[in-house]
Protein backbone atom coordinates (compact mmCIF):
# COMPACT_ATOMS: atom_id res chain seq x y z
CA UNK A 1 0.00 0.00 0.00
CA UNK A 2 2.71 2.30 0.75
CA UNK A 3 6.24 2.77 0.22
CA UNK A 4 8.72 4.92 1.79
CA UNK A 5 11.96 4.39 0.16
CA UNK A 6 15.41 6.60 1.57
CA UNK A 7 13.58 9.37 2.75
CA UNK A 8 15.06 12.69 4.13
CA UNK A 9 13.77 15.85 5.21
CA UNK A 10 15.64 18.65 6.35
CA UNK A 11 14.92 21.81 8.04
CA UNK A 12 16.66 25.41 7.97
CA UNK A 13 16.48 27.40 11.20
CA UNK A 14 18.87 30.71 10.15
CA UNK A 15 21.72 28.24 9.25
CA UNK A 16 21.42 25.72 11.04
CA UNK A 17 20.22 22.10 9.41
CA UNK A 18 17.68 20.20 11.36
CA UNK A 19 17.58 16.51 9.78
CA UNK A 20 13.93 15.42 11.18
CA UNK A 21 14.34 12.09 8.78
CA UNK A 22 17.78 10.56 7.98
CA UNK A 23 17.06 7.72 5.20
CA UNK A 24 13.82 6.03 6.31
CA UNK A 25 12.69 3.06 4.94
CA UNK A 26 9.21 1.87 5.34
CA UNK A 27 6.91 -0.45 3.51
CA UNK A 28 3.36 -1.02 4.80
CA UNK A 29 0.76 -3.06 3.45
CA UNK A 30 -2.92 -2.51 3.21
CA UNK A 31 -4.78 -3.38 6.11
CA UNK A 32 -2.15 -3.52 8.34
CA UNK A 33 -2.38 -2.14 12.09
CA UNK A 34 1.52 -0.47 12.80
CA UNK A 35 2.46 1.51 16.17
CA UNK A 36 5.15 4.12 15.44
CA UNK A 37 6.75 4.57 18.74
CA UNK A 38 10.27 6.88 19.56
CA UNK A 39 11.83 9.47 21.56
CA UNK A 40 10.50 12.83 21.52
CA UNK A 41 12.10 14.50 18.85
CA UNK A 42 12.93 11.57 16.68
CA UNK A 43 10.75 12.29 13.78
CA UNK A 44 7.37 10.62 14.04
CA UNK A 45 5.17 13.71 13.52
CA UNK A 46 7.33 14.48 10.43
CA UNK A 47 6.87 11.04 9.29
CA UNK A 48 3.29 11.12 9.76
CA UNK A 49 2.79 14.82 7.54
CA UNK A 50 4.56 12.72 4.64
CA UNK A 51 2.59 9.53 4.83
CA UNK A 52 -0.68 11.84 4.78
CA UNK A 53 0.40 13.72 1.99
CA UNK A 54 0.59 17.21 3.99
CA UNK A 55 3.93 17.35 3.68
CA UNK A 56 6.88 16.23 1.16
CA UNK A 57 9.92 14.75 1.77
CA UNK A 58 13.79 16.56 1.23
CA UNK A 59 14.75 13.39 -0.87
CA UNK A 60 13.33 9.76 -1.15
CA UNK A 61 10.90 8.23 -2.74
CA UNK A 62 7.17 7.51 -1.35
CA UNK A 63 4.57 5.73 -3.37
CA UNK A 64 0.83 5.78 -2.08
CA UNK A 65 -1.56 2.91 -3.56
CA UNK A 66 0.46 2.66 -6.65
CA UNK A 67 0.84 6.24 -7.29
CA UNK A 68 4.32 8.48 -7.10
CA UNK A 69 3.37 11.10 -4.68
CA UNK A 70 7.29 12.05 -4.23
CA UNK A 71 10.19 11.17 -5.93
CA UNK A 72 13.64 12.37 -6.71
CA UNK A 73 13.07 11.27 -10.04
CA UNK A 74 12.00 14.45 -11.92
CA UNK A 75 10.82 12.06 -15.04
CA UNK A 76 8.39 10.48 -12.46
CA UNK A 77 5.34 11.74 -12.12
CA UNK A 78 4.51 13.33 -9.27
CA UNK A 79 0.97 14.45 -7.91
CA UNK A 80 0.03 17.60 -8.32
CA UNK A 81 -1.85 19.64 -5.46
CA UNK A 82 -5.27 18.84 -6.68
CA UNK A 83 -5.05 15.01 -6.70
CA UNK A 84 -3.22 15.31 -3.07
CA UNK A 85 -5.80 17.01 -1.69
CA UNK A 86 -8.08 14.38 -3.14
CA UNK A 87 -6.24 11.31 -1.66
CA UNK A 88 -6.12 13.58 1.81
CA UNK A 89 -9.87 14.07 1.77
CA UNK A 90 -10.99 10.77 0.52
CA UNK A 91 -8.26 7.86 1.76
CA UNK A 92 -7.06 9.58 4.50
CA UNK A 93 -8.09 10.74 8.04
CA UNK A 94 -5.70 12.38 9.90
CA UNK A 95 -5.27 12.80 13.92
CA UNK A 96 -3.17 15.53 15.01
CA UNK A 97 -0.95 15.28 18.18
CA UNK A 98 -2.29 19.30 17.85
CA UNK A 99 -5.70 18.39 17.35
CA UNK A 100 -5.46 21.61 14.69
CA UNK A 101 -9.48 22.18 15.09
CA UNK A 102 -11.03 25.77 14.12
CA UNK A 103 -11.41 27.55 17.03
CA UNK A 104 -14.80 29.63 16.41
CA UNK A 105 -16.24 26.47 14.93
CA UNK A 106 -18.79 24.40 17.06
CA UNK A 107 -17.31 20.60 17.47
CA UNK A 108 -20.06 20.01 14.59
CA UNK A 109 -19.13 21.99 12.25
CA UNK A 110 -14.84 20.83 12.87
CA UNK A 111 -16.64 17.18 12.32
CA UNK A 112 -18.57 18.06 9.24
CA UNK A 113 -15.81 19.76 7.11
CA UNK A 114 -14.64 16.80 5.34
CA UNK A 115 -17.71 15.67 4.57
CA UNK A 116 -18.50 19.20 2.73
CA UNK A 117 -15.34 18.84 0.78
CA UNK A 118 -16.59 15.83 -0.52
CA UNK A 119 -19.76 17.30 -1.64
CA UNK A 120 -22.14 14.75 0.80
CA UNK A 121 -25.57 16.04 1.05
CA UNK A 122 -26.91 17.99 4.19
CA UNK A 123 -28.87 15.60 5.71
CA UNK A 124 -26.62 12.98 5.30
CA UNK A 125 -23.86 15.12 6.68
CA UNK A 126 -25.89 15.63 9.56
CA UNK A 127 -26.41 12.10 10.38
CA UNK A 128 -22.95 11.31 9.79
CA UNK A 129 -21.52 13.71 11.91
CA UNK A 130 -24.19 12.91 14.68
CA UNK A 131 -23.35 9.61 14.43
CA UNK A 132 -19.47 9.76 14.78
CA UNK A 133 -19.55 12.47 17.41
CA UNK A 134 -21.82 9.99 19.66
CA UNK A 135 -19.34 7.38 18.99
CA UNK A 136 -16.64 9.26 20.50
CA UNK A 137 -18.97 10.30 23.94
CA UNK A 138 -19.36 14.10 23.01
CA UNK A 139 -23.51 13.55 21.81
CA UNK A 140 -23.62 16.26 24.52
CA UNK A 141 -21.09 18.48 23.46
CA UNK A 142 -21.75 18.66 19.92
CA UNK A 143 -22.97 22.75 20.23
CA UNK A 144 -19.42 23.73 21.94
CA UNK A 145 -16.67 25.46 20.31
CA UNK A 146 -12.90 24.01 21.10
CA UNK A 147 -12.25 26.75 24.35
CA UNK A 148 -15.74 25.48 25.47
CA UNK A 149 -13.97 21.36 25.89
CA UNK A 150 -11.69 20.15 27.95
CA UNK A 151 -8.48 18.83 26.69
CA UNK A 152 -9.77 14.91 25.94
CA UNK A 153 -12.89 16.45 24.64
CA UNK A 154 -10.76 18.18 21.78
CA UNK A 155 -9.08 15.12 21.69
CA UNK A 156 -12.14 13.54 20.32
CA UNK A 157 -13.18 15.70 17.84
CA UNK A 158 -9.87 15.56 16.52
CA UNK A 159 -10.70 12.23 16.07
CA UNK A 160 -14.36 12.38 14.95
CA UNK A 161 -12.73 14.48 12.54
CA UNK A 162 -10.74 12.09 11.17
CA UNK A 163 -13.15 9.37 10.73
CA UNK A 164 -16.05 11.05 9.48
CA UNK A 165 -15.38 10.33 5.94
CA UNK A 166 -15.25 6.49 6.36
CA UNK A 167 -11.50 6.90 4.88
CA UNK A 168 -9.21 3.73 4.51
CA UNK A 169 -6.46 4.68 5.99
CA UNK A 170 -6.12 6.28 9.42
CA UNK A 171 -3.20 8.23 10.40
CA UNK A 172 -3.59 8.62 14.40
CA UNK A 173 -0.72 10.80 16.12
CA UNK A 174 -0.72 10.52 20.20
CA UNK A 175 -4.86 9.94 19.48
CA UNK A 176 -5.25 8.94 23.28
CA UNK A 177 -2.45 11.36 24.77
CA UNK A 178 -5.05 13.71 26.80
CA UNK A 179 -7.84 10.80 27.76
CA UNK A 180 -8.33 8.84 30.60
CA UNK A 181 -7.59 5.23 30.95
CA UNK A 182 -11.55 4.26 30.32
CA UNK A 183 -11.99 7.13 27.20
CA UNK A 184 -8.65 5.75 25.72
CA UNK A 185 -9.92 2.19 25.80
CA UNK A 186 -12.97 3.35 24.29
CA UNK A 187 -11.42 4.68 21.40
CA UNK A 188 -9.34 2.07 20.80
CA UNK A 189 -11.93 -0.10 20.70
CA UNK A 190 -13.13 2.03 17.81
CA UNK A 191 -9.88 1.84 15.99
CA UNK A 192 -9.65 -2.13 16.71
CA UNK A 193 -13.26 -2.68 14.70
CA UNK A 194 -11.95 0.01 11.78
CA UNK A 195 -9.13 -2.47 11.21
CA UNK A 196 -10.85 -5.75 11.52
CA UNK A 197 -13.25 -3.77 8.73
CA UNK A 198 -10.65 -3.77 6.62
CA UNK A 199 -8.34 -0.35 7.10
CA UNK A 200 -5.32 0.60 7.78
CA UNK A 201 -3.96 1.88 10.89
CA UNK A 202 -1.06 3.94 11.80
CA UNK A 203 -0.82 5.02 15.34
CA UNK A 204 2.00 6.85 16.70
CA UNK A 205 1.86 6.86 20.58
CA UNK A 206 4.54 6.94 23.77
CA UNK A 207 2.15 4.42 25.78
CA UNK A 208 2.81 0.16 25.41
CA UNK A 209 -0.09 -0.81 25.97
CA UNK A 210 -1.70 1.29 23.66
CA UNK A 211 1.14 0.37 20.73
CA UNK A 212 0.50 -3.23 21.76
CA UNK A 213 -2.82 -2.78 20.26
CA UNK A 214 -1.44 -3.01 16.59
CA UNK A 215 0.29 -5.86 15.42
CA UNK A 216 3.66 -4.69 14.46
CA UNK A 217 5.61 -1.64 16.10
CA UNK A 218 8.56 0.39 14.27
CA UNK A 219 10.63 2.58 16.67
CA UNK A 220 12.25 5.07 15.65
CA UNK A 221 15.40 6.62 16.72
CA UNK A 222 17.06 10.27 15.22
CA UNK A 223 15.32 10.14 12.30
CA UNK A 224 15.75 6.39 11.13
CA UNK A 225 13.68 3.27 11.77
CA UNK A 226 16.05 1.35 14.93
CA UNK A 227 13.48 -0.90 15.15
CA UNK A 228 10.87 -2.74 13.62
CA UNK A 229 8.87 -5.99 14.94
CA UNK A 230 5.51 -8.07 15.55
CA UNK A 231 3.54 -7.36 19.11
CA UNK A 232 2.59 -10.95 18.49
CA UNK A 233 -1.43 -9.95 17.31
CA UNK A 234 -3.41 -10.45 14.31
CA UNK B 1 -1.98 27.01 52.15
CA UNK B 2 -5.51 27.28 49.46
CA UNK B 3 -8.65 26.21 50.86
CA UNK B 4 -11.54 25.83 48.68
CA UNK B 5 -15.09 25.44 49.95
CA UNK B 6 -18.10 24.84 47.89
CA UNK B 7 -16.62 25.77 44.61
CA UNK B 8 -19.30 25.84 41.85
CA UNK B 9 -18.34 26.38 38.08
CA UNK B 10 -21.28 26.79 35.56
CA UNK B 11 -20.84 27.83 31.80
CA UNK B 12 -23.80 28.61 29.97
CA UNK B 13 -23.48 27.40 26.13
CA UNK B 14 -27.00 29.14 24.82
CA UNK B 15 -29.43 27.71 26.91
CA UNK B 16 -28.06 24.85 28.48
CA UNK B 17 -26.04 25.32 32.03
CA UNK B 18 -22.63 23.01 32.33
CA UNK B 19 -21.74 22.49 36.07
CA UNK B 20 -18.22 21.57 35.22
CA UNK B 21 -17.41 21.89 39.15
CA UNK B 22 -20.81 21.20 41.62
CA UNK B 23 -19.54 21.83 45.58
CA UNK B 24 -15.60 20.87 45.28
CA UNK B 25 -13.85 20.71 48.71
CA UNK B 26 -10.36 20.65 48.85
CA UNK B 27 -7.55 21.82 51.90
CA UNK B 28 -3.93 22.18 50.07
CA UNK B 29 -0.89 22.81 53.07
CA UNK B 30 2.33 23.98 51.42
CA UNK B 31 5.07 21.98 50.12
CA UNK B 32 2.40 19.15 49.60
CA UNK B 33 2.87 16.81 46.09
CA UNK B 34 -0.95 16.57 45.36
CA UNK B 35 -1.83 14.11 41.66
CA UNK B 36 -5.05 15.07 40.56
CA UNK B 37 -6.83 12.53 38.52
CA UNK B 38 -10.47 12.03 36.89
CA UNK B 39 -12.37 10.92 33.70
CA UNK B 40 -11.88 13.54 30.44
CA UNK B 41 -14.23 16.25 31.40
CA UNK B 42 -14.76 15.63 35.52
CA UNK B 43 -13.39 19.38 35.65
CA UNK B 44 -10.01 19.34 36.38
CA UNK B 45 -8.44 21.63 34.22
CA UNK B 46 -11.39 23.97 35.57
CA UNK B 47 -10.38 23.35 39.18
CA UNK B 48 -6.65 24.20 37.86
CA UNK B 49 -7.45 27.54 36.18
CA UNK B 50 -9.10 28.66 39.48
CA UNK B 51 -6.49 27.43 41.88
CA UNK B 52 -4.00 29.13 39.69
CA UNK B 53 -5.76 32.96 39.81
CA UNK B 54 -6.98 32.62 36.10
CA UNK B 55 -10.68 32.06 36.39
CA UNK B 56 -12.82 32.80 39.37
CA UNK B 57 -15.75 30.39 40.82
CA UNK B 58 -19.55 31.06 40.16
CA UNK B 59 -19.54 30.29 43.86
CA UNK B 60 -17.94 29.55 46.97
CA UNK B 61 -14.82 30.85 48.87
CA UNK B 62 -11.34 30.29 47.60
CA UNK B 63 -8.44 31.71 50.06
CA UNK B 64 -4.53 31.23 48.66
CA UNK B 65 -1.96 32.11 51.26
CA UNK B 66 -4.97 33.54 53.62
CA UNK B 67 -5.75 35.87 51.19
CA UNK B 68 -9.40 35.61 50.24
CA UNK B 69 -9.02 35.18 46.30
CA UNK B 70 -12.70 34.81 45.97
CA UNK B 71 -15.87 35.17 48.44
CA UNK B 72 -19.52 34.65 47.83
CA UNK B 73 -19.03 37.18 50.71
CA UNK B 74 -19.78 40.56 49.23
CA UNK B 75 -18.24 41.80 52.18
CA UNK B 76 -15.06 40.15 52.71
CA UNK B 77 -11.85 41.93 50.23
CA UNK B 78 -11.64 39.42 46.75
CA UNK B 79 -8.38 40.40 45.21
CA UNK B 80 -8.34 42.79 42.65
CA UNK B 81 -7.00 42.52 39.10
CA UNK B 82 -3.66 43.53 39.88
CA UNK B 83 -3.39 41.45 42.96
CA UNK B 84 -4.16 38.78 41.05
CA UNK B 85 -1.54 39.17 38.18
CA UNK B 86 1.05 39.66 40.81
CA UNK B 87 0.24 36.24 42.53
CA UNK B 88 0.01 34.81 39.32
CA UNK B 89 3.49 35.85 38.24
CA UNK B 90 5.36 35.27 41.36
CA UNK B 91 3.66 32.70 43.14
CA UNK B 92 2.56 30.11 40.74
CA UNK B 93 4.13 28.51 37.53
CA UNK B 94 1.14 27.22 35.01
CA UNK B 95 2.19 24.39 32.45
CA UNK B 96 -1.16 24.44 30.32
CA UNK B 97 -2.72 20.89 29.13
CA UNK B 98 -2.76 22.72 25.46
CA UNK B 99 0.89 24.76 26.03
CA UNK B 100 -0.32 28.40 24.90
CA UNK B 101 2.96 29.50 23.82
CA UNK B 102 3.29 32.58 21.65
CA UNK B 103 3.34 31.30 18.16
CA UNK B 104 5.67 33.90 16.39
CA UNK B 105 8.15 33.69 19.10
CA UNK B 106 11.14 31.64 19.85
CA UNK B 107 11.44 29.05 22.59
CA UNK B 108 13.98 31.46 24.49
CA UNK B 109 11.14 33.77 24.37
CA UNK B 110 7.89 32.14 25.21
CA UNK B 111 9.88 31.01 28.31
CA UNK B 112 11.90 34.82 29.01
CA UNK B 113 8.58 36.14 29.38
CA UNK B 114 7.51 35.57 33.16
CA UNK B 115 11.07 37.13 33.99
CA UNK B 116 10.47 40.21 31.70
CA UNK B 117 6.95 40.70 33.97
CA UNK B 118 9.19 40.28 37.00
CA UNK B 119 11.19 43.16 36.05
CA UNK B 120 14.80 40.86 35.62
CA UNK B 121 17.42 42.49 34.36
CA UNK B 122 18.51 41.13 31.36
CA UNK B 123 21.82 39.28 31.36
CA UNK B 124 20.12 37.75 34.34
CA UNK B 125 17.44 36.53 32.04
CA UNK B 126 19.21 35.26 29.64
CA UNK B 127 21.32 33.19 32.10
CA UNK B 128 17.84 31.61 33.76
CA UNK B 129 16.32 31.10 30.46
CA UNK B 130 19.14 29.19 28.89
CA UNK B 131 19.42 27.29 32.08
CA UNK B 132 15.81 26.00 32.23
CA UNK B 133 15.47 25.32 28.77
CA UNK B 134 18.87 23.35 29.01
CA UNK B 135 17.17 21.14 31.73
CA UNK B 136 13.99 20.23 29.75
CA UNK B 137 16.11 19.10 27.03
CA UNK B 138 15.85 22.07 24.87
CA UNK B 139 19.46 23.63 24.72
CA UNK B 140 19.57 22.88 21.03
CA UNK B 141 16.04 24.15 20.58
CA UNK B 142 16.52 27.84 21.86
CA UNK B 143 15.46 29.89 18.62
CA UNK B 144 12.69 27.47 17.03
CA UNK B 145 9.06 28.86 17.08
CA UNK B 146 6.30 26.55 18.61
CA UNK B 147 6.09 25.02 14.83
CA UNK B 148 9.47 24.27 14.86
CA UNK B 149 9.37 22.05 17.26
CA UNK B 150 7.74 18.65 17.84
CA UNK B 151 4.43 17.85 20.18
CA UNK B 152 6.77 16.85 23.12
CA UNK B 153 9.70 19.76 22.80
CA UNK B 154 6.79 22.28 22.89
CA UNK B 155 5.56 20.64 25.85
CA UNK B 156 8.69 21.16 27.54
CA UNK B 157 8.94 24.73 26.60
CA UNK B 158 5.75 24.82 28.49
CA UNK B 159 7.28 23.44 30.95
CA UNK B 160 9.94 25.37 31.03
CA UNK B 161 8.14 28.61 30.94
CA UNK B 162 6.25 27.42 34.07
CA UNK B 163 9.69 26.99 36.29
CA UNK B 164 11.36 29.65 34.93
CA UNK B 165 10.50 32.57 37.89
CA UNK B 166 11.03 29.82 40.71
CA UNK B 167 7.54 29.98 41.57
CA UNK B 168 6.37 28.18 45.09
CA UNK B 169 3.11 26.85 44.20
CA UNK B 170 3.82 24.71 40.28
CA UNK B 171 0.38 23.48 38.44
CA UNK B 172 0.80 21.32 35.90
CA UNK B 173 -2.01 20.18 34.10
CA UNK B 174 -0.84 17.00 31.70
CA UNK B 175 2.65 17.72 31.72
CA UNK B 176 4.15 14.37 30.39
CA UNK B 177 1.04 13.85 27.75
CA UNK B 178 3.11 14.28 24.55
CA UNK B 179 5.78 12.76 26.36
CA UNK B 180 7.93 9.54 25.60
CA UNK B 181 8.47 6.99 28.84
CA UNK B 182 12.18 9.12 29.18
CA UNK B 183 11.91 12.44 28.49
CA UNK B 184 8.97 11.98 31.57
CA UNK B 185 11.28 10.23 33.61
CA UNK B 186 13.78 13.09 33.33
CA UNK B 187 10.45 15.97 33.89
CA UNK B 188 9.50 13.89 37.24
CA UNK B 189 13.19 13.93 38.45
CA UNK B 190 12.57 17.63 37.86
CA UNK B 191 9.69 18.27 39.53
CA UNK B 192 10.31 15.67 42.52
CA UNK B 193 13.27 18.34 43.20
CA UNK B 194 11.11 21.11 43.17
CA UNK B 195 9.56 19.49 45.97
CA UNK B 196 12.38 18.18 48.07
CA UNK B 197 13.40 21.62 47.82
CA UNK B 198 10.47 23.34 49.58
CA UNK B 199 7.58 23.89 46.38
CA UNK B 200 4.38 22.66 45.94
CA UNK B 201 3.42 20.33 43.34
CA UNK B 202 -0.29 20.18 41.96
CA UNK B 203 -0.10 18.29 38.88
CA UNK B 204 -3.21 16.91 37.11
CA UNK B 205 -2.24 13.15 35.32
CA UNK B 206 -4.02 10.65 33.37
CA UNK B 207 -1.29 8.32 34.04
CA UNK B 208 -0.75 6.20 37.55
CA UNK B 209 2.65 5.42 37.28
CA UNK B 210 3.15 9.96 36.97
CA UNK B 211 0.38 10.14 39.72
CA UNK B 212 2.23 7.91 42.49
CA UNK B 213 5.04 10.21 42.69
CA UNK B 214 2.87 12.64 44.15
CA UNK B 215 1.95 11.72 48.27
CA UNK B 216 -1.53 12.60 47.80
CA UNK B 217 -4.34 11.89 45.00
CA UNK B 218 -7.19 13.47 45.05
CA UNK B 219 -10.13 12.17 41.96
CA UNK B 220 -12.84 14.32 40.33
CA UNK B 221 -15.90 13.21 39.10
CA UNK B 222 -18.40 14.99 37.73
CA UNK B 223 -16.88 18.03 39.18
CA UNK B 224 -16.83 16.71 42.39
CA UNK B 225 -14.10 15.40 44.52
CA UNK B 226 -14.73 11.45 44.63
CA UNK B 227 -11.81 10.00 46.48
CA UNK B 228 -8.31 11.54 48.23
CA UNK B 229 -5.96 9.28 49.57
CA UNK B 230 -2.38 9.03 50.47
CA UNK B 231 -0.03 7.24 47.95
CA UNK B 232 2.26 5.88 50.84
CA UNK B 233 5.11 8.17 49.72
CA UNK B 234 6.58 11.21 51.81
N1 LIG C 1 -15.70 27.58 28.44
C1 LIG C 1 -16.51 26.52 28.59
N2 LIG C 1 -17.80 26.59 28.22
C2 LIG C 1 -18.61 25.51 28.36
N3 LIG C 1 -18.28 24.35 28.88
C3 LIG C 1 -17.00 24.21 29.28
C4 LIG C 1 -16.04 25.27 29.14
N4 LIG C 1 -14.82 24.82 29.60
C5 LIG C 1 -15.03 23.55 30.00
N5 LIG C 1 -16.33 23.17 29.80
C6 LIG C 1 -16.92 21.88 30.13
O1 LIG C 1 -16.68 21.66 31.52
C7 LIG C 1 -16.34 20.28 31.76
C8 LIG C 1 -15.04 20.21 32.51
O2 LIG C 1 -13.98 20.65 31.70
P1 LIG C 1 -12.45 20.47 32.13
O3 LIG C 1 -11.62 21.09 31.04
O4 LIG C 1 -12.24 20.98 33.50
O5 LIG C 1 -12.28 18.88 32.14
P2 LIG C 1 -10.99 18.00 32.44
O6 LIG C 1 -11.26 17.18 33.63
O7 LIG C 1 -9.77 18.85 32.44
O8 LIG C 1 -10.96 17.02 31.18
P3 LIG C 1 -9.73 16.41 30.31
O9 LIG C 1 -9.19 15.27 31.11
O10 LIG C 1 -10.41 15.95 29.05
O11 LIG C 1 -8.73 17.49 30.06
C9 LIG C 1 -16.29 19.60 30.40
O12 LIG C 1 -17.43 18.76 30.25
C10 LIG C 1 -16.29 20.73 29.37
O13 LIG C 1 -17.07 20.43 28.23
N1 LIG D 1 9.17 23.18 10.92
C1 LIG D 1 10.28 22.75 11.57
N2 LIG D 1 11.41 23.48 11.53
C2 LIG D 1 12.53 23.07 12.16
N3 LIG D 1 12.62 21.94 12.87
C3 LIG D 1 11.53 21.18 12.97
C4 LIG D 1 10.30 21.53 12.34
N4 LIG D 1 9.37 20.57 12.62
C5 LIG D 1 10.01 19.65 13.39
N5 LIG D 1 11.30 20.02 13.60
C6 LIG D 1 12.31 19.26 14.34
O1 LIG D 1 12.35 17.95 13.76
C7 LIG D 1 12.49 16.96 14.78
C8 LIG D 1 11.40 15.92 14.63
O2 LIG D 1 10.14 16.49 14.91
P1 LIG D 1 8.83 15.59 15.04
O3 LIG D 1 7.69 16.53 15.29
O4 LIG D 1 8.70 14.69 13.87
O5 LIG D 1 9.14 14.72 16.33
P2 LIG D 1 8.24 13.65 17.10
O6 LIG D 1 8.93 12.34 17.00
O7 LIG D 1 6.83 13.71 16.60
O8 LIG D 1 8.30 14.14 18.60
P3 LIG D 1 7.18 14.15 19.78
O9 LIG D 1 7.14 12.76 20.30
O10 LIG D 1 7.77 15.12 20.76
O11 LIG D 1 5.91 14.61 19.20
C9 LIG D 1 12.43 17.68 16.13
O12 LIG D 1 13.73 17.70 16.69
C10 LIG D 1 11.94 19.09 15.80
O13 LIG D 1 12.58 20.08 16.60
MG1 LIG E 1 5.06 14.35 17.42
MG1 LIG F 1 -8.14 19.03 31.18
Amino acid sequence: LLELNNIYKTYKIGTVEVHALQGLNAVIEKNEYVSIMGPSGSGKSTLMNIIGCLDTPTEGNYLLDGLTVHSNDPEKGKLDDNKLAEIRNQKIGFVFQTFNLLPRATALHNVELPLIYAGISKKARMEKTHSTLIKVGLGDRIYHRPNELSGGQRQRVAIARALVNNPSIILADEPTGNLDSKTSAEIMVLLDKLHSAGNTIILVTHEHNIAEHAHRIITLLDGKVSKDSKTGKG
